[in-house]
């Protein structure tokens, strides 16, 4: 089924507000990273705390989220990831 | 029953503006043709934005929290595991295994040596004039030379006289020619170097794309809603000295919508002169006749933003820096044989509007990921099926991460391939 397919991308941040190495940060430097699962339907992005030395992910320390969905928002302006928090999500941008 | 040779073409930093993504204002002919006898993807995406961590992930079909490579500074081997690699793999299996331009990243992540003798038969060719790259050599409007980002050159003004895809599209030719007699079959993986910044390029591509012509983004903004952290400052391109002059604030500038245009405007010139470079790759390959006998592989390493978000470069998790362009051609199978004597790859100039339209080729929208790229290209050219990792697999050398693409090929793979007829 289309909608089973699923593509992971990952991005790291060295802080949570942008600076001069959040492009590139040295793996040493990294402190976030930007885990993404992708659909057809949406893409869903989590922001955790990274451990550098471990290489472990914490996936209870969430610094931001991002959620889109592709039919009502194709070029991903309106994140709605706090709205689906708490259940609210705007009807104009229900999928 | 001869084995299929193999040509796998990628391109630094190309997102899917391309005719056959349905771009209507790109011009790329000779990729468009490629597409029309290609099975494409409409949906495929890199695991990781940035250049290194993406192709050690899709060149090892591991992705980056196995690698552990998010950054440029590693050697997987050394650094994760001792993971076999795509050219390694067909090395292993009896191909003479050649490189050409960017296939791994330069520098540490390939240990200096494009990962060889691992994985290429032959020692990688990188053209000369690439030390030029990021030098003086774009002709400012006071007739200085400046490192600049957008960089149109005359070529009669460049060192060596010549630019760094231009050599591996000759070189890569020269090697065809060489294998054209051999015995044994080959994987030659030819790494592009546009449309990578500088955006520098034969001035001539810039008259495909008049500047009245070119729009900004559809969403030149920075949303709201989007979190601090997931922002890309784009400071790569603030490095270069057109943009240096602008002054343009950090971290969310805008840049100038005259300039947003003109970055645009050199950023698809580049994308129409690389495609030159892959008609005239494609067009030898089968002035050669190896189209009959030569799987053909298309991708790039990730996307690059042109604006969208208010944001340039890549260095983020949004699609249109993680999308890429991919598409194989599998002779026979996702076309048919040409009469005899056709040509399935004529060379097609991009300044020639007569061929601009092209029929589409086999397409699926279904997502998949480039790190699959290693698996589906082993299991079309008849290789030994690599079998899924376990987690962790820090200590297996050869396995897939990725999905074996093959079940899009069409149905009659599946009484061949045991692992899919499942």
């Amino acid at each position: 089924n289309p909608r089973e397919l699923v593509a992971y991308s990952q991005y790291p941040r060295p802080a949570d507000t942008p600076q001069w190495n959040s492009d590139n940060p040295s793996l040493k430097d990294i402190k976030v990273m930007g885990y993404s699962i992708r659909t057809i339907d949406y893409r869903y992005t989590v922001w955790v705390g990274f451990d550098p030395h471990e290489f472990l992910a914490n996936f209870s320390d969430i610094h931001a989220g991002e959620l889109y969905f592709v039919d009502s928002d194709p070029l991903q302006d309106h994140n709605i990831y706090n709205y689906s928090q708490h259940g609210e999500i705007p009807p104009s941008l229900m999928p | 029953t001869d084995a299929l040779n193999v040509l796998l073409i990628i391109v630094d930093d190309l997102r899917p503006s391309l005719g056959c993504y349905g771009d209507k204002l790109v011009k790329s002919p000779n990729i468009d043709q490629l597409a029309s006898h290609s099975l494409l993807f409409q949906n495929a995406f890199a695991q990781q934005a940035v250049c290194a961590p993406s192709r050690v992930s899709f060149l090892t079909g591991r992705r980056p929290d196995t690698t552990r490579l998010y950054d440029f500074g590693s050697y997987w081997r050394v650094h994760a595991g001792n993971f076999s690699t795509l050219p390694q793999h067909f090395k292993e299996n009896g191909y003479v295994t050649m490189s050409v331009g960017k296939v791994f990243h330069p520098g540490i992540s390939s240990n200096h040596s494009d990962d060889s003798p691992y994985s290429w038969s032959l020692p990688p060719y990188h053209p000369s004039s690439e030390k030029y790259e990021n030098t003086k050599t774009c002709r400012g409007q006071d007739g200085e030379l400046h490192a600049n980002l957008i960089c149109p050159v005359d070529m009669a003004d460049v060192p060596e006289g010549t630019l760094p895809d231009k050599q591996s599209t000759e070189e890569a030719i020269c090697l065809l020619e060489k294998m054209k007699t051999s015995a044994s079959p080959f994987f030659l993986a030819v790494g592009y170097h546009k449309p990578h910044i500088p955006f520098r390029y034969p001035k001539e591509f810039q008259k495909l794309y008049p500047l009245e012509n070119i729009t900004l983004a559809p969403d030149p903004e920075v949303p709201d809603s989007l979190p601090a952290v997931a922002y890309n400052p784009w400071m790569d391109i603030r490095q270069r000295e057109d943009v240096q002059a602008l002054n343009i604030s950090v971290p969310y500038g805008p840049i100038p919508v005259d300039f947003q245009r003109k970055i645009r405007q050199s950023y698809f010139a580049s994308v129409s002169y690389l495609d030159t470079q892959v008609g005239h790759l494609l067009s030898a390959l089968d002035d050669l006749q190896l189209a009959n006998n030569t799987i053909i592989a298309f991708t790039s390493d990730h996307g690059w933003a042109l604006g969208e978000h208010g944001e340039w470069a890549k260095y983020s998790n949004f699609d249109v820096t993680t999308r890429v362009p991919l598409m194989f051609y599998v002779p026979g199978r996702t076309t048919s044989f040409p009469e005899a004597g056709k040509m399935l790859f004529p060379y097609l100039d991009p300044f020639d509007s007569a061929s601009q339209s092209m029929e589409p080729g086999m397409q699926t929208t279904d997502l998949v990921e480039l790190v699959s790229l290693f698996p589906t290209l082993a299991s079309l050219a008849g290789l030994p099926i690599l079998p899924p990792c376990p987690v962790p697999s820090f200590h297996v050398e050869l396995c897939r991460e990725g999905e074996n693409l093959l079940k899009h090929f069409g149905s009659h793979d599946l009484e061949e391939d045991p692992e899919l007829r499942g």
